[in-house]
């Protein structure tokens, strides 16, 4: 990944641009707000205030010859539509758009995005599944019927053992690893205790995980 | 998780008061904005359109009543920070707040907020760390010198065996799991062979994951 050009440094942008740039990255950062750009002036590897919407604009910014392009607009969705357009033409390899809309995600994609983003709306459901299930600290689905998740240790499963859980027979999940504070085991015995605040990592039938957690909810 | 209110249904906000909804939560959504408010009438528990910078409203509201009282205004700064010193002296559980900047997550938690989400500059490094290494499906921290990751087979990796990936001797890596289309072989054989688009789930030494990802890059 040998450099990307992010236009629009608001919330989402300037943590991308930032990142990218931190992590070794030859970062391009645009936005037609002054201060926005400022703020990551000193930090990227170039900057540029301009108006994206302007064809002159984007001609003169060199757009064709980034490997990735990502349109960090998400409110002005003219200006998100027509830069991809333009960025298509352009023949630029991989374009990442941000949406704010299912809809804006769909005309995204029509007009050209590869990769379609929508941060805010990911991470209000992440937040409704952490608010309902708190113990629940991963979830990874495997397969159709595997899944891989964390599990805080707390109410009735703390103090028993690996043994008394049992979980290989009643819910045919695996104990990959058991976190205790800052130390991982990943080759737990079933003599081992687990206590309040370790961190359960089981891997085994999604209806399996399922079940032990509402029966030790 | 009986009941929840989400003050504020922008792309955040509406996004949590759905996924909530669907997962069998009481929602109450409140927003100024009559049109963000009319898309979710039909489908939320309840639904207010009001200026929450109203003390009275507040009241009116019975927010007090609720387990958890999410602030998903991110842009208005001064409501978000007064909502949440109304919320605090009215004693509610659990407030989480939305932060558009760092500095407005210190002062969210500085005047009671008890946990502070921040949905764009979180997804933007996300973004940033999925351009750098995008075969890095999944990357879980077990410990400081732990972790789970999913890898994709692509490039020298394509055709392997794992005995001859050797991965347990060459990188402290055990593997727990091979993906390959729609199954998850949860306990894979030396002789096994990985093909292109397979994924591998790894567990082991952090510092043996990077190695095996900058050897087969
Ligand atoms: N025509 C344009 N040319 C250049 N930059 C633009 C243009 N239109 C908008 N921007 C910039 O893009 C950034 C993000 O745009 P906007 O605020 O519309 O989206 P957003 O999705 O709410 O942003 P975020 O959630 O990342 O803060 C802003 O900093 C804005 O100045
Ligand atoms: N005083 C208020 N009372 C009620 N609702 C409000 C008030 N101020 C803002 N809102 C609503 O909160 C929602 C989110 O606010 P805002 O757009 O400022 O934040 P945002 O972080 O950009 O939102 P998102 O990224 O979730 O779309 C909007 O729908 C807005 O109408």
């Amino acid at each position: 990944c040998k450099d990307v050009a992010v236009i629009g440094l608001g919330r989402f942008g300037s943590s991308l641009a930032r990142t990218l740039q931190s992590m070794g990255v030859a970062v391009l950062g645009v936005d037609l707000c002054e201060e926005h750009v400022n703020g990551l002036a000193g930090v990227l590897t170039e900057t540029a205030i301009a108006d994206i919407t302007d064809v002159q604009v984007v001609q003169e910014l060199g757009l064709r010859n980034f490997d990735h392009v990502v349109v960090a607009i998400g409110q002005n969705i003219a200006a998100s539509l027509m830069l991809t357009v333009m960025l298509k033409d352009l023949d630029v390899k991989h374009i990442i758009a941000k949406a704010s809309s299912d809809l804006h995600g769909k005309a995204l994609r029509l007009v050209g995005a590869d990769q379609v983003v929508f941060p805010e709306r990911d991470m209000g459901a992440r937040l409704a599944k952490h608010l309902i299930a708190p113990n629940l600290l991963e979830f990874i689905e495997l397969s159709p019927v595997h899944s891989l998740i964390e599990l805080t240790v707390a109410g009735a499963l703390v103090g028993k053992t690996l043994r008394q859980l049992d979980l290989r027979n009643k819910y045919s999940v695996n104990v990959i690893g058991l976190r205790s504070g800052q130390y991982c085991n990943l080759s737990p015995i079933a003599d081992d205790m687990v206590k309040e605040g370790d961190i359960l990592v089981l891997v085994g039938e999604t209806e399996g995980l399922e079940r032990l957690q509402s029966d030790y909810g």
